[in-house]
């Protein structure tokens, strides 16, 4: 099961963006 | 070609769309004690993604929740202190409901984003972290 902060790391990453 | 720490100063959201003018601004915003805000708009564009995914309801949920219990539950703490009231009952009443809507968190992120656009972002373009770099 992810924890919290995991889902939380994974929710702002996934919103930035990708290396140029 | 213009380089890219020249377009940062351009918005706030051309700061956004680049990975080293992330990093460099969460670097002063964390000198200022207030990286959270980067991280909470971060947070709310992530979230409102998730609906395109095929993403389970019980993730949305559990993930809403920590939204909320990390940066709005506690008044004292820098995101919660920017968002109106009025904003911080609405998504409080989404989360105790579970009325998960992708949108819930629109209005504290543009709360917070206005914080940023009017505060912290030209005080950064000022500041001796983009002088150094630039």
């Amino acid at each position: 099961i992810d924890s919290e902060d995991d889902l939380l790391q994974e929710c702002i990453s996934s919103a930035m963006p990708k290396k140029k | 070609p213009t380089p890219p720490y020249l377009k940062w100063a351009e918005s706030l959201h051309s700061l956004l769309d680049d990975q080293d003018g992330i990093h460099l601004f969460r670097t002063f915003l964390k000198q200022e004690e207030c990286a959270d805000m980067l991280d909470f708009w971060f947070a709310c564009s992530g979230f409102r993604k998730l609906e395109a995914n095929e993403i389970n309801e019980e993730k949305k949920v559990k993930l809403a929740k920590a939204i909320y219990k990390k940066y709005i539950l506690d008044n004292n703490g820098i995101v919660s202190r920017q968002i109106k009231p009025a904003t911080k009952s609405f998504i409080k009443d989404c989360v105790m409901k579970l009325h998960i809507d992708p949108a819930m968190f629109d209005q504290a992120q543009t709360e917070i984003q206005t914080m940023m656009e009017e505060n912290t972002y030209p005080l950064f373009l000022k500041s001796d972290i983009y002088l150094e770099y630039t």
